[in-house]
């Protein structure tokens, strides 16, 4: 087994998939198995009893369990340690890689997915999700945040302020996660911050997925009246990269670990660069 | 025209750009508006940023030129200048330390805004980053370095060519590649 830490954080890889296998806070010594890996729904084009398409507006599986893009086998993981991060390379398809980051002094590791050209010339669409499956028992909860300010509890298959009527068990269950999400027992938390706004849920106890990108096939005639395809500059698709920064604490300092970092991400120092050598003095 | 990225902002608030269900004519033309007139935003930034460089240095500083695309490891200028100086604002209220990444195609000395070394780490460019960026750009390496900026301010870091023979302050990492 691959291990890669820093002084908050130790990470442990499967030897011979490749894949995450556990996350370490070094202060408090606590561990959770953690599995990380990305995963597919199929887009609905509507059923005989219910014609609605997964499209633009609708996201609406054909399945609610995902196919996994981990052929089982191999992720091909480089793992490259110097004295300014400590990186692993995993390559999941050929048009989906990853890169997982620690840096010294920093509590959060970094998780850099690279997804697309997404296939789409057998016709069916495809919505790409990561998803952290952890030993964590999370009671059906988990936790987004509403646009970057207070993080709401969310229930499986609940809503506080309306009787919950189950229309699709998957996207019936995803939320707006605009820069964060978190699930966690009484002592440990696992909060994911992202760089943009994507949607996610909690569909099985432990467990927490965040759609990355979606390239749908057909219109869901709801307005749009196009699929959600973008081709891009060369025409087969859009390349999306992406981070999410992933954080395992102790639920008493979560609070000010995620908040800290959430600043840090939204506002994040701008580089500029000039053929110029200033003067020192 | 300072305004219009106030404007395409404005523009963008419509529905259908938030959610991103329009179509797909319709977002070309938001992102084209939201570019022109960050476009416009960076030229002025980067006016503001010389003039306050300036005051520090007896030397003349040039406005300096931002990279939309350091994502995927694409920077005309740190791909292919000798010497180059790396700016940082910070828009936080407090000093913030961080890790750059920086295109490049040679090992450089980088020194910090206090004139001192600062350790950085030379490693090759991913194959997934190479096929993500297509034709756009040439760098091979990416040089790795922290930086520290203080609070609603910049810091500045030199960039040189090492020569044959200098002392070299970035360090090459170790590769592992398991079998599986």
């Amino acid at each position: 087994d691959e291990v890669i830490e820093n002084q908050f954080l130790s990470l442990t890889f499967d030897g011979s998939t490749g894949l995450l296998k556990s996350m370490t806070d070094k202060r408090t010594k606590s561990s959770i198995a953690v599995s990380q890996s990305f995963h597919w729904y199929e887009s609905s084009t509507g059923t005989f009893l219910f014609s609605q398409a997964s499209g633009a507006y609708i996201f609406r599986p054909t399945h609610p369990t995902p196919k996994p893009l981990f052929d089982g086998t191999s992720v091909g993981m480089t793992v490259i340690k110097g004295p300014v991060v400590t990186e692993v390379r995993q390559q999941f398809q050929p048009w989906l890689s990853q890169v997982i980051r620690l840096y010294p002094n920093k509590e959060f590791a970094e998780f850099e997915w690279t997804v697309g050209p997404i296939p789409y010339k057998d016709g069916i669409g495809r919505e790409i999700i990561t998803r952290f499956d952890t030993d964590l028992k999370t009671n059906s909860t988990f936790y987004t945040d509403a646009n970057g300010r207070q993080m709401l509890k969310r229930i499986l298959n609940h809503r506080a302020d309306w009787v919950y009527v189950n229309s699709d068990p998957t996207s019936g269950n995803y939320y707006p996660i605009n820069s964060r999400a978190y699930i966690k027992d009484d002592t440990k938390q696992l909060t994911v911050l992202t760089d943009r706004s994507l949607g996610g849920s909690s569909l099985k106890d432990g467990s927490l997925e965040i759609m990355v990108q979606r390239r749908t096939q057909h219109d869901d005639s709801r307005g749009v009246g196009e699929p959600l395809n973008e081709t891009g500059q060369f025409g087969d698709g859009i390349i999306v990269r992406g981070k999410h920064s992933v954080l395992f604490t102790s639920v008493a300092t979560a609070a000010a670990a995620h908040r800290t970092l959430g600043e840090e991400i939204f506002m994040a120092p701008s580089l500029s660069f000039s053929k110029w050598q200033p003067d020192w003095a | 025209n300072s305004d219009y990225l106030k404007k395409a902002e404005a523009v963008a608030q419509h529905h259908d750009a938030v959610s991103g269900t329009s179509k797909q004519h319709v977002a070309d033309d938001y992102a084209e508006r939201l570019y022109i007139g960050r476009t416009q935003c960076k030229s002025l930034i980067g006016s503001v940023l010389g003039n306050l460089m300036e005051k520090n240095s007896s030397v003349p500083a040039p406005t300096p030129e931002f990279c939309d695309y350091l994502n995927v490891s694409v920077c005309p200028i740190t791909e292919n200048s000798p010497e180059f100086t790396v700016t940082a604002y910070n828009p936080l209220a407090r000093a913030v330390t961080t890790i750059v990444r920086i295109p490049v195609n040679f090992n450089y000395a980088v020194t910090g805004p206090s004139g001192k070394p600062v350790t950085s780490q030379l490693q090759d460019v991913s194959m997934g980053t190479k096929e993500v960026r297509r034709s756009h750009g040439n760098a091979s390496k990416e040089l790795i370095f922290p930086i520290t900026v203080p609070q609603l301010g910049f810091s500045n870091y030199v960039l040189k060519v090492l020569q044959k023979g200098e002392a070299k302050t970035s360090i090459l990492p170790k590769v592992y590649k398991p079998q599986s």
